[in-house]
């Protein structure tokens, strides 16, 4: 994925069929933020791998201070690469099974 | 560490949390 300056890591193990799994995220490289970024530390969430969007808890992000709307793209977009990389391993995972 | 809870309008959880340091700079 491309480095975005905004890390996102899973923040639990992967048993392949959890729907709603909890995430981390923190800031690896402030200089890539257009906004100036506060040194918060990272933030743990839950996120639906089905029915959410990725860039609506960016926003939800932006809406509580973490970061400046200017940013929302770049934090939604680290998000959807985790959560498609996720996706991912689980389809191969599947496939391999089969 | 120290924790904050922050809940969005919403009603999704955020934690704060420290920063993993040994994973700030993974290849």
């Amino acid at each position: 994925a491309e480095d975005t300056g905004v890390r996102v890591e899973l923040n639990e193990e992967d048993d392949g069929e959890k729907v709603s799994i909890a995430l981390k995220l923190w800031v690896e490289d402030p200089k890539k933020l257009k906004g100036k970024y506060k040194d918060t530390g990272a933030i743990e969430f839950t996120f639906d791998l089905v029915n959410e969007v990725p860039e609506v808890v960016a926003q939800e992000m932006v809406e509580s201070g973490f970061f400046l709307d200017c940013d929302v793209k770049v934090v939604g977009k680290s998000i959807r690469d985790r959560v498609a990389l996720i996706k991912w391993r689980r389809e191969r995972t599947v496939s391999s099974g089969n | 560490g120290e924790t904050a809870q922050v809940v969005h309008s919403a009603g999704r959880k955020f934690i704060v949390s420290p920063v993993p340091e040994a994973r700030l700079k993974e290849p």
